[in-house]
């Protein structure tokens, strides 16, 4: 475990909105969070799809507004995909 | 709706509440389930009741964490319930998450709130990506449950699957509706239609009727149809009178002794307010209908078979009012539903009727069926 607070701080943060992504908009399990791609890659996808479902400002970016929506509170059943 | 557009192949349903949470007496879980049930009711052709016993269509229970259906709930905050679409089984049935602070107001969860939201999910809706839809997966704190109306998305949405009070989509004769119908829904071309109350919004005229509003533009022959809560959540349904003040780009509306204020599709803050600050005796309960003059910044209250006549420049009302409306509008019947004014005229309109009024000839020029408007 990192001694570093911000560091671990940033970790859950990370979990966090993987584990949001995923129960919410299908993202799937074994992608792993913010790996630097230039497509910007799966969670990058699903962060723009949270933005714009939610009426956010669409950027792909984990801006203070995401943050704040996602820890809303909010019903358990996924935005999109299959209810399963 | 969920993919597969699952819905229940019945109107009449049951539903059960399993258990209770304790954070509130019985009689209100109760009371919240009820009125959450009778949101969609009012909009489709679907009838519920209650179960204490056996299977049900609809099973409601409060758990917490682990509660047999894989799905756990996450202690407080975050997530708040989950529901299953219709189907047999778990299907239908709507979960609410016990570590809550579930409350009658809002200073918790509002458990009508929740449940109206989750029985949308039992009865096939999914989620909306409309803020102001019930259907929108966030729980939003300042909604007020009093005022809590479907949304246009809501009702199109219900409707979509169901068809409206008196429709069925599953029935053959009647194709469904692709504009929703609600309860009730007033039809724009029915010779008999009157009108609650006319303003004039950014250079459109919308027409108010019950929860619904006609919006007509000058450019469009047609006119939309919405609901007033799709537009303005927490106005009320039922208006006695509105105005827009296009100095100030507000539309005020006047329901008994209250009035609000919007701008656009804003709720101005500071509002309701008694429309006794306008300057009215506390005899008068309520205002028939409303009109700005545009050029001499005047307004005029209509009340009965009298009218008011506020300064819009001194914020006061004026000196020798209130005076006979058929005194200084002759021709226009004694008392008036709406009024509106544009190109120069004032409109009144009584029952089906409607009069055009020139200010400057003080004189009827016109009487016309209240809905030509709509090119019926």
């Amino acid at each position: 475990y990192p001694l570093n607070g911000a560091a671990r701080k940033e970790g859950s943060t990370t979990d966090f909105v993987q584990q949001y992504l995923e129960r919410y908009y299908n993202l799937a399990k074994d992608t792993k969070a913010f790996v630097r791609r230039r497509d910007g890659g799966p969670v990058v996808d699903k962060l723009r799809e949270m933005q714009k479902f939610l009426g956010l400002e669409v950027t792909g970016k984990l801006d203070s507004d995401t943050l704040d929506m996602m820890h809303k509170p909010r019903c358990g059943v996924p935005d999109v995909g299959d209810f399963a | 709706t969920f993919p597969g557009m699952p819905k229940w192949r019945k109107t009449h349903l049951t539903y059960r509440v399993m258990n209770y949470t304790l954070d509130l007496p019985r009689d209100a879980v109760d009371s919240a389930i009820e009125k959450a049930l009778s949101l969609w009711e009012e909009v489709t052709p679907l009838t519920f009741s209650r179960t204490d016993e056996g299977e049900a269509d609809i099973k409601i229970l409060f758990a917490v964490r682990d509660h047999g259906d894989f799905i756990p709930f996450d202690g407080p905050g975050k997530v708040l319930g989950h529901a299953y679409p219709p189907g047999p089984g778990i299907y239908g049935d709507a979960h609410f998450d016990d570590d809550e602070q579930w409350t009658r107001d809002t200073s918790g969860t509002n458990l009508f709130l929740v449940a109206a939201h989750e029985l949308g999910h039992s009865l096939g809706l999914f989620h909306s990506a409309d803020p102001r839809a019930l259907m929108y997966p966030v729980y939003n704190a300042h909604t007020d449950p009093a005022r809590l109306r479907l949304s246009q998305d809501d009702v199109a949405g219900i409707q979509s699957l169901y068809g409206s009070p008196s429709v069925s989509p599953d029935d053959p004769a009647v194709p469904p509706e692709p504009v929703p119908p609600g309860p009730e829904t007033p039809a724009a071309c029915d010779p008999n239609l009157s009108f609650d109350a006319i303003s004039t919004l950014r250079g459109e005229i919308l027409f108010f009727k019950d929860r619904h509003f006609w919006r007509k533009s000058l450019r469009t022959l047609e006119p939309g149809f919405y609901l007033i809560s799709s537009f303005w959540p927490s106005l009320p349904s039922g208006l006695d009178a509105a105005y827009e003040d296009t100095s100030k780009d507000i539309v005020f509306v006047f329901k008994g002794n209250q009035f609000w204020a919007v701008k656009g599709t804003e709720a101005q803050a500071g509002y309701p307010k008694s429309i006794h600050t306008l300057g009215f005796p506390s005899t008068v309960r309520k205002i028939d209908a409303a009109v700005s003059d545009k050029e001499k910044k005047k307004t005029y209250f209509f009340v009965g078979d009298k009218y008011w006549r506020f300064d819009e420049n001194s914020q006061s009302m004026e000196q020798g009012f209130p005076r006979l409306i058929v005194d200084d509008f002759p021709g226009v019947e004694l008392k008036v539903d709406a009024v509106f004014q544009e190109f120069g005229f004032f409109y009144f309109f009584r029952g089906s009727l409607q009069f055009e009024f020139d200010p400057d000839a003080r004189m009827v020029t016109r009487t016309l069926k209240n809905n030509n408007w709509f090119y019926c």
